[in-house]
Order: structure tokens, then sequence, then C-alpha cells
């Protein structure tokens, strides 16, 4: 009789086995050598739950050295990646997405009570055993900071050369022309037109852009928020600079035109449930030297509406503005000098800070706050696309 | 009684920058 031998599945535990010799291997086809694209439809973040469960049998075998060695490769790696794909905001989303997500791992796993809240029964299974990775977390967490910050520098080079134009130059709304000052220069309507200026659509479809990469990178909700608050903050700074220094924005045409376009992108930030990032908080010193443009600036109660309005400028912002200001035509009076006066008295007490222009440069802190997966390690497996066979499921 | 799982043992990592000039010796050993 033919005696079959069930040789019975043993249950995956969740851990990926290989040998010392196999992790150069193993780094350059999770890390180094990996495209995003060749993840797409797979488990985001799948290379962080992958390098998780071989951190996790290293641990299980008490094997510190090989933690060190996996955790510093793949450190490692990521940075290299980085370096050489530095102008690449899909690959450093996508890496990003993954070193935030190895940290959420590693606090998910690490057997701190705190961190474990919302792990299920089987999830506490696969905690690690023998080791505090608590020094880890940290580098890990300094290197996501790193990781952000590219990934700042990239979207802000590809939205600034749009900014100028495409807020304050480009008129989007019809016949605005008609009281624009003199020796206004007019913008065509076309995303870029052949001097190189853009229209406000141009501004939305980049944003539009960057939010579909992020979600489908699965980076976490809360630092694509921060993300389009710092891009907010950039286009509030840096249109509202271009105020500060050029005669020929300051009018009341442009104020209209500011008005409209910071409600698009209002529009936008509600349409993609973005809007509680803080990112419409971040512009409200444009919003008010936008409708600062568009206040009477002839009695003392316009010196005190005006006052009471613009509590985000700075006294100096508020007088360079006036001093712009250039009248539709020659019906309309140009602001006095009496005018700035009793503003300048109506706002005396207030400690402004000195400079006049902001810093478009400013970058706020980011934070990762912990978002645990409710994926089980048991329930991950390896694509063959990656070339992994030499990890061995445990 | 429950027995206590083993306290874990805490592993020393190098900061970032120690990594990297692990990772530059490295290379610049390796031909």
């Amino acid at each position: 009789r033919q005696v079959t031998v069930q040789r019975k599945e043993k249950d995956f535990q969740g851990m990926l086995e290989y040998h010392k010799e196999d992790e150069a291997a193993l780094i350059r086809n999770l890390v180094t050598d990996l495209k995003p694209q060749m993840l797409s439809g797979t488990v985001p973040c799948l290379p962080a739950y992958i390098l998780y469960m071989c951190i996790r049998h290293a641990d299980y075998t008490n094997d510190d050295l090989k933690v060190h060695s996996l955790l510093t490769s793949t450190i490692n790696g990521i940075k290299k990646v980085l370096k050489k794909h530095n102008d690449d905001f899909e690959m450093t989303t996508f890496w990003l997405s993954n070193t935030c997500r190895l940290l959420h791992c590693l606090k998910q796993y690490s057997g701190d009570e705190g961190f474990m809240t919302q792990n299920t029964a089987k999830q506490n299974e696969h905690c690690l055993k023998n080791f505090d990775l608590t020094e880890y977390r940290q580098v890990l967490s300094d290197l996501s900071i790193q990781i952000y910050q590219q990934l700042i520098k990239i979207a802000e080079g590809l939205l600034q050369p749009m900014i100028v134009s495409a807020m304050l130059e480009n008129e989007s709304i019809q016949g605005l022309s008609g009281v624009k000052p003199t020796g206004y220069r007019k913008r065509s309507s076309s995303m870029v037109d052949g001097d190189n200026s853009y229209c406000l659509e141009a501004i939305i479809h980049q944003m539009n852009s960057f939010h579909t990469v992020m979600c489908d990178q699965g980076l976490d909700p809360e630092i694509i928020l921060q993300v389009f608050k710092q891009l907010f903050y950039m286009i509030n700074a840096v249109t509202l600079n271009n105020l500060l220094l050029r005669k020929d924005v300051c009018s009341w045409s442009t104020g209209m035109q500011l008005r409209y376009n910071i409600s698009q992108l209002e529009e936008w930030l509600r349409g993609r449930n973005l809007h509680q990032s803080g990112a419409v908080q971040t512009m409200e010193p444009l919003i008010q030297a936008a409708q600062l443009l568009q206040l009477k600036k002839k009695t003392r109660e316009d010196a005190e509406a005006i006052c009471s309005l613009c509590t985000s400028l700075s006294t100096q912002q508020i007088v360079k503005i006036l001093n712009l200001y250039t009248p539709l035509n020659e019906f309309e009076e140009r602001v006095t000098v009496s005018f700035i006066r009793t503003i300048q008295a109506q706002l005396q007490d207030r400690n402004d800070p000195q400079q006049l222009l902001l810093d478009f440069k400013h970058m706020f802190p980011v934070l990762f706050p912990f978002n645990p997966s409710s994926l089980t390690m048991d329930s991950i497996h390896i694509p063959a696309c990656l070339n992994l066979e030499f990890l061995n499921e445990v | 009684g429950t027995q206590r799982p083993r306290p874990r043992v805490l592993l020393k990592a190098p900061t970032l920058a120690e990594m990297e000039e692990m990772s530059t010796s490295e290379e610049e050993e390796s031909p």
C-alpha cells in the first residue's frame, strides 16, 4: 500500500529565516534595487513587514549580531536609495512610508503595553521575545525626519516656480483686466504659457498628484496632513512676500483674484478631506492681505476696520501694502500719508516681529504618531517578483 | 503563577551619523 506521508504544513508563525550570507541579497532585492511599481497591488509597506519578520526571527533565535547587522544594513540601504533618488517624489514617499511602518512595527510588537492596546491576541503572539529595540526605534525616527525633509524639498521644488504667476499674475476671473492699474502685465489662462507662467489649475493638478502618490504608497494620513500644511505655508509665504515687494500686484483687482484663488485651494483641501491639516490657517496672513487690498482706506473707521482685521500681519507689512497700493483708476485716490499715520498710531502697542518678509523656508516640526497595523504577520506572503526565495517562512 | 517574561535585552544602536561612517568605511575597505 502506498503510504502517503502527509507532511503537516507547519503553521506559518509570521517569521522569516535567512542565512547570514544572504543578507546582502536581501537588502539589494528588498531595498536598494526595489522599484515601488513592482509592488503595486500588494499590501502597502510590504518591505517593512518583510523586514520586521526577518528581525523577529533573529530575535526569536536570540541572535543580537544578526539584528544589529540587519537593521544597520537596512538603514544604510534606505539612505543610499534616497541619496540616489533625491529628486524622486514617489521613491521618497515609498521609503518614508516603509520606514514609518517599520518603526510602528517595532513599537507595536515591542512588548510594551502602551503599544499593544490595539493588538489582537494573535498579534501579541508575534511580539519580540529577547531584545528591546528602543534605541533602533529612535534611529528610525531620525531617519523618517530626514526622509520627510527630502520629500518636502522635492515637493517645494516642483511647486515654487508656479506660485507667483498662478496666485498673483494669472487672471482667471473674467473682466478683471478692465479694473487693473496701468502697466499691468496680462497673463493667459493656459496651464503654462509661453513665458512660463502658470495658472491656479497647475498648482491644483500638482497637489492632486502629490496626494495620489502618498495615498497609493500607504503613507500615514497624519503625515499627509503635515505635508500639505507645509506646502500651503510656502504658497502663503512666497505669495505674500511678492505682494510686499511689488507695486504692480498691490491693487484691488489682485485682492479679488487672490481671494478667488485661495477659495479654490480651500475647496480642493475640503474635497480631499485635508482641511483639518491646518493648511488654511497657515494662509491667514495672505487671506488678510487680500482683504486689505479690497477694504476702503480713507476714514478713521476704515483704519479701525483694517487694524481689527489684520491680526496676522505685522504693522510693517500693513504699512508696506498701503504704501504700495495702486489705485484702480484716476477716480480712486491714493492712500494718504495721514491715513497711514492713523493706522500706525492705532497699532503702536503691538510688539510685532521686525522682519518684513516671511521665511518661506520655515519647516514646521514633523510628528509621526504611532499607527498600529491591523495586519497579522502570518497573513503576509512574499511575491515571487521580489526574488527573495532564500527567505524561509517559519 | 504565570511566569513573568524575561526582561528584553536593550540593543545599543549607533546613531544615523555613526551608521553612515560605518557604511562609508566598509565601502572604502571593499575594493
